[in-house]
């Protein structure tokens, strides 16, 4: 289960988004599914000694999803992943 | 929508007329560029350790937009850009509501080192991924992601863009999160999986208005499910999608059948669809799911489909309300 305290501990969100945003017009359900594999484990990476996909900045991110229609509402980070919750 | 970056991987779940797979072009530039990864092969295309692109069949197709439009074109638009992808339709073709899927081949020659034995050490061997899609949700279900909260206007109808990358401040009088959080309480989406093993539980939800729901949940810090909602009447929709490896985070007490019939008693939809991903057919996971079939109540299958993809097994089934 979750506690309130969920709601305090984002690494970012976007505010003004989340008052702004009208989802009056997503009448479409069925979502696409796009996983892409760059490699097969994060212990390919790390014996290369390279950066990874965590390293790219959210600016970045937020570049890529224009192009699909999205915008970022808010983001949970773990030492993991980053999680996005999205517009639409 | 949601989008999850791992180190080494990420998938993007996107509704409504999100244009998903235009970003590929600025995808790899930006990871050639900021990482130095160069995923290209001899004749300019891209190969990376494995794709998988998949949807359920649109409800108003001719409403999207460009390419996804249609199926076909998806998939003339992947391959121009990836090596060695397949395209499989799963499900009847004389029905609106069959599924998906574009995947390529893995990419051997990534695993690290080169001995056969290394690609037991290498692959998430127990990755498994399950996806529940649902339509025609109970009206009663499905009015608890209505919010109608108020929209606030745009502020000279030009949206600041600029100001708030890197906000962290987290304020609790966010609405939306706050309507979504309540939201997951009250329809005990939190309480999908048995957290026997004690593992972090982080979440992150969100009530769109006038209605809709959105939610990421991440457990044990590495594995998420996530939720999206349209409720409206004619055309409610529902989606679960997982990677958690339900055997181990419930320490044995849970299964996939399980998790199914929580989701399923939170929306009792008319019609879904379940597909599951793993790896290896020996997987005790997917065994259990082949005979799901008598352990959903009021509920018949109608269509049962495996696929051997290489080195990943794909189970669907489709289900209706009797």
């Amino acid at each position: 289960t979750i506690t309130i305290k969920e709601l305090t501990n984002h690494s970012y969100i976007d505010h003004q988004l989340s008052a702004t945003l009208d989802s009056t017009e997503a009448f479409e359900g069925p979502e696409k599914l796009l996983e892409i594999w760059f490699y097969p484990n994060k212990k390919c990476l790390s014996e290369k000694n390279t950066k990874t996909l965590r390293n790219i900045e959210v600016n970045k991110w937020v570049q890529i999803l224009k192009l699909v229609q999205c915008e970022v509402l808010s983001i949970k980070s773990t030492s993991d992943m980053d999680a996005f919750l999205l517009s639409e | 929508s949601s989008l999850f970056v791992y180190d080494h991987k990420i998938t993007l779940k996107t509704c409504g007329t999100t244009t998903t797979l235009f970003c590929l072009e600025e995808l790899f530039k930006i990871i050639e560029v900021e990482l130095g990864w160069i995923m290209t092969n001899e004749q300019g295309k891209y190969e990376p350790f494995k794709v998988f692109y998949s949807r359920r069949s649109f409800m108003f197709p001719l409403k999207q937009r460009s390419i996804h439009k249609n199926w076909n074109d998806e998939v003339d638009y992947l391959n121009k850009f990836f090596a060695n992808g397949r395209s499989y339709l799963v499900g009847r073709n004389d029905k609106e509501n069959h599924w998906n899927l574009y995947v390529t081949d893995t990419n051997k020659k990534l695993r690290h080192g080169s001995s056969p034995d290394s690609e037991k050490d290498d692959d998430e061997d127990d990755d498994e991924t399950l996806e529940i899609l649902m339509t025609g949700l109970n009206s009663n279900c499905s009015q608890q992601f209505v919010c109608n909260r108020e929209i606030k206007p745009i502020a000279n109808g030009v949206k600041d863009t600029t100001t708030n990358i890197n906000k962290t401040d987290g304020d609790a009088d966010d609405e939306g999160h706050l309507l979504g959080y309540n939201m997951t309480k009250k329809t005990k989406l939190d309480k999908i999986y048995e957290n026997n093993s004690g593992v972090s539980f982080h979440h992150d939800a969100f009530a769109f208005s006038p209605c809709g729901y959105s939610s990421n949940m991440i457990l044990d810090e590495q594995y998420y499910y996530t939720l999206h909602i349209t409720p409206e009447k004619g055309w409610s929709y529902a989606s679960f999608e997982s990677n958690v490896p339900v055997k181990s985070i419930s320490l044995n007490k849970q299964d996939n059948i399980d998790v199914m019939r929580r989701v399923i008693n939170v929306f009792n939809p008319k019609e879904f669809c379940m597909t599951f991903f793993c790896k290896g057919s020996s997987s005790t996971s997917f065994i259990k799911l082949m005979n799901v079939v008598e352990q959903i109540p009021n509920y018949s299958k109608r269509d049962k489909i495996v696929y051997d993809l290489e080195d990943y097994q794909l189970l669907y089934i489709r289900f209706e309300l009797k």
